[in-house]
């Protein structure tokens, strides 16, 4: 249920 | 050179033990701060943040900030070479390319020395914005491992729903659906069991189940845990080792379905 999301959206690099 | 000599041997242990399911390999960065490891886990949906204050050791010494490529298997299997109540010296020179370990019995009858061979570890330092969260929950780490474990028989997603009701935790799955309401209690006999609620704004989060359980491996180390939650923010799971350092694992939410 739901599609995962990678941390790499929310966090810069 | 570094050198850092850690009294409570068996915190390196469990801090080992408790990441090496997650990330598999890492950089450990030793400078005048600590001994610090990020490290993402390969599908990059969740992050493990760990440190040990210069404080935790006796002594510590960093003449020069390095960056130890370390596996973590590789690592857990030498540390499982010492006793729990072993003190464990870590050693690198400058340059290095290996990592020397020493444990020593409480009573110096015994000294065992290992050499860990490093790697070169091409990783991401991430930069992790400052967050207020809608709501921080400070729990039992064994309550918490309690409800992903159970949770986890039902879903292989957890919804974390805080609300003025307090703390639900759902899964819904093929053979139906469980949910575990926690309410906010400093009422208890063990001040480690009280479940202490600060709530800005209702939230609702769905996560994947399989790396809260992994996350609660952690448990060992410390009595207690704190979540931090905001809409559409990864969570934040917080464990502090006693006064010395923590462990803080960052995990992406699921998208609504």
């Amino acid at each position: 249920s739901g599609q995962q999301r990678s941390l790499l959206s929310f966090f810069k690099k | 050179m570094f050198e850092a000599r850690l009294n409570q041997g068996a915190v390196l242990k469990k801090l080992v033990d408790a990441v090496r399911d997650i990330v598999s390999e890492g950089n450990f960065d030793c400078n005048e701060n600590g001994l610090a490891l990020q490290a993402m886990d390969s599908a990059h949906v969740a992050l493990v943040a760990m440190l040990l204050r210069p404080d935790a050791f006796e002594p510590y010494r960093c003449d020069r900030n390095m960056s130890l490529g370390i596996s973590l298997k590789s690592l857990g299997t030498i540390l499982r070479c010492a006793s729990n109540d072993d003190i464990i010296t870590l050693r690198a020179e400058d340059t290095a390319d290996q990592l020397a370990l020493t444990f020593e019995s409480p009573q110096s009858d015994k000294v065992s020395e290992y050499v860990l061979n490093l790697m070169d570890i091409d990783s991401e330092h991430l930069g992790i914005p400052d967050t207020s969260y809608d709501t921080v929950i400070h729990m039992s780490s064994a309550e918490f491992q309690r409800i992903c474990r159970d949770l986890q028989q039902l879903s292989d997603s957890v919804t974390i729903d805080a609300s003025k009701e307090g703390i639900k935790f759902t899964a819904t799955g093929q053979l139906g659906s469980g949910q575990v309401m926690l309410r906010q209690n400093m009422n208890v006999d063990r001040e480690e069991d009280a479940t202490v609620i600060e709530m800005q704004q209702p939230v609702q989060l769905t996560f994947a189940v399989k790396y809260l359980s992994m996350f609660a491996k952690t448990t060992p180390l410390c009595n207690r845990v704190t979540l931090c939650l905001s809409k559409d923010v990864p969570l934040l799971l917080e464990y502090k080792i006693d006064e010395i350092g923590y462990i803080r694992y960052y995990l992406a939410p699921k998208v609504d379905s």
